[in-house]
């Protein structure tokens, strides 16, 4: 891993003088192969190492660590502040009944996330109400359902004959009659580089007026992460960020590519399958495992 | 001379980049870029260095291809696993439309019992291919769908059965004790089957497209793969870093969420792809 990694670079340097340019170089080699094999974008990447290698040069070397454990202390801790330094809240002002809208590629874990959030904001004290959004995947809307009804969360009765923002527009109605206070906005999943279907969010974002917009984002992502976050972040101005699939053994450096892009928070991740499997997210937790 | 020396470092420098932001892996690149190197003072420009990337490249992609296997015997059978959300079902009815179209005889077995309206969903692509679907419906047993979807095609002499599992990430060791024992009820029926265990990855997934073909093709052995999402703006690299580790033939592409969006995989017209 890479603590034995940079252990191996700095055994030379045990206790004595400052860091310098030489042995800096070498050993953010090694960081910056780390990152990249944890999927942080290559042009990410390239700017991290810079403002690392800035901030390292002249260090003194710090008795109680080794050269390597200093240089993984100085990524871990920038890593951590480039990640949001504290837990960011689900947005939830305005006047009720509030939109949370959920938005992302297609598979990312959208409609399962919804029914985690709806566990969350009725732990909260909240009451949610589910609105499948989704009018073109075959049995999306029974998805939600189903997750509805083992909750005991009300769901829209959408069918796919209908239009997206009518089917927003009279959840929200329909919410208010039941006494709920939080829409949770189940959209398609899309590409981004489809213009029509980002479109179609705009016109959902105008008529919805959501207090967050999350973006459902899969956490073994690769290189196209920046891709994806841009353009969802700059169609719809997004409240903040869903890392999902959090319980498999991907790094997880699309994080940071989609923090440094957008410099929206993450707000939660996804750790498995079932409705309870969503946590709130740790930045220093998440720098470590980055780093491997 | 040496200005020109220069320019060869940024311009490799730059295709590097090329390489690790398809996904490629820094690994696979840096190796890519080293073979390309000692041919560089042969190459005259930026043309002829891209040509001899993308030589290498298909020369990785057709090493590991291979042609599937015509072996007559009724039912052919398609395992299709992978983890959550790249696109198994969706893969599943495509494939299942494109031989209704060919004019053979398919059956579906619905073998993810676990997932919410995964059964609801298959059984509307089933409709739209032309396909039969065998079920037992939610939290039932998903050996137990394969063996009879497997039992049921024997019976009706059908040509094709696909059989589709729920997603599961690749590091659960009980969900991957429940793939194998899928195979070993659909092998007990038919002794050769499956004849194709075809995993699905994402195009959109990094490096840990790696770490899923290694610990599926471990644990159940892995005869091909599907990629899909290239409709996106994903390259799909890592394919290459599995192929010249682990010689698994490549064998489809989705390119979009219609019944008509999958292709066979031409290495030519990926690689170009690429650049
Ligand atoms: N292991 C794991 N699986 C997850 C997680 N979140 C979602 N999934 C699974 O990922 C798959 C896709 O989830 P969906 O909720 O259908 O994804 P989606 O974004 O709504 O998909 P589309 O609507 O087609 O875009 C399902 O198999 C889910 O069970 C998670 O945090 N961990
Ligand atoms: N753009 C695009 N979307 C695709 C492609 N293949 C599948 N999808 C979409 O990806 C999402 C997930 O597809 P599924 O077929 O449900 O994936 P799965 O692997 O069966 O998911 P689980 O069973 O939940 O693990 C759906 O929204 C599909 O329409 C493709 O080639 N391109
Ligand atoms: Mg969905
Ligand atoms: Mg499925």
């Amino acid at each position: 891993n890479l603590s034995d990694k940079l252990n191996s670079v700095f055994k030379k340097l045990k206790g004595h003088g400052k860091l310098t340019e030489k042995n800096i170089e070498e050993g953010l080699r090694e960081v910056r192969m780390a990152l990249l094999e944890a999927d942080v974008h290559y042009a990410v990447v390239k700017k991290f190492i810079n403002d690392i290698k800035q901030r390292a040069l002249g260090q003194e070397v710090m008795a109680s660590l080794t050269p390597g454990q200093q240089i993984i202390k100085i990524v871990n801790d920038e890593l951590t502040k480039l990640m949001g330094s504290r837990h960011e809240d689900l947005s939830l002002s305005g006047p009720l009944p509030i939109s949370i809208m959920l938005v992302g590629l297609q598979g990312s874990g959208k409609t399962t996330t919804a029914g985690k959030l709806s566990i969350f904001l009725k732990k909260t004290g909240r009451k949610p109400y589910l609105v499948p959004v989704d009018v073109y995947r075959p049995a999306a809307i029974d998805q939600l359902r189903k997750l509805g009804d083992q909750l005991s969360v009300p769901v829209f009765p959408s069918n796919p004959e209908m239009d997206p923002v009518r089917i927003c527009r009279e959840a929200r109605i329909a919410a208010q009659k039941e006494g709920c206070d939080t829409l949770l906005l189940d959209t398609a999943g899309r590409l981004h580089i489809d213009e029509a279907l980002m479109a179609e969010l705009c016109r959902i974002r105008d008529e919805m007026q959501p207090s967050d917009i999350l973006l459902v984002a899969d956490a073994m992502t690769g290189q196209d992460a920046v891709n994806i976050a841009k353009s969802f972040d700059s169609a719809l101005d997004i409240g903040g960020v869903i890392l999902t699939k959090m319980d498999g053994d991907a790094r997880g450096g699309a994080a940071i590519s989609i923090k440094t892009i957008t410099d929206k928070p993450i707000k939660f991740i996804g750790v498995g399958e079932k409705l309870n499997d969503l946590e709130s997210f740790h930045p220093d937790r998440m720098s470590s495992r980055i780093l491997g | 001379f040496t200005g020109k020396r220069e320019i060869n470092n940024d311009l490799l420098e730059e295709l590097e980049e090329h390489l690790i932001t398809s996904d490629i892996g820094v690994q696979t690149s840096m190796e890519l870029m080293r073979r390309i190197s000692k041919k560089a003072s042969k190459i005259s420009g930026i043309e002829q260095l891209k040509e001899a990337l993308k030589e290498e490249i298909l020369s990785i992609l057709d090493a590991s291809s291979s042609p599937v296997e015509e072996h007559g015997t009724k039912p052919h059978v398609i395992m299709v696993l992978g983890v959550n959300g790249v696109g198994k079902t969706t893969t599943i009815g495509k494939l299942a439309a494109r031989s209704v179209l060919e004019g053979k005889k398919v059956l579906i077995a619905a073998a993810d019992t676990f997932r919410a309206a995964a059964i609801d969903q298959l059984r509307i692509w089933a409709d739209r291919a032309g396909a039969e679907i065998v079920t037992h419906g939610e939290r039932t047993d998903p050996a137990a769908v394969a063996y009879d979807g497997i039992e049921a095609a024997i019976a009706r002499g059908t040509d094709i059965v696909l059989v589709d599992t729920a997603g599961r990430l690749h590091t659960k060791v009980n969900l991957m004790e429940e793939l194998k024992k899928i195979k070993r009820a659909i092998s007990k029926k038919l002794p050769d089957a499956p004849h194709e265990i075809l995993l699905v990855l994402d195009a959109t997934t990094g490096q840990n497209a790696l770490s899923q073909a290694k610990l599926f093709h471990e644990a159940i052995g892995v005869t091909g793969i599907a990629l899909t999402k290239l409709d996106g703006t994903a390259k799909g690299g890592i394919v290459i870093s599995i192929c010249s580790h682990m010689k698994i033939p490549l064998r489809y592409i989705g390119i979009g969420e219609k019944i008509e969006d999958l292709q066979d995989f031409d290495p030519t017209q990926f690689v170009n792809a690429l650049f």
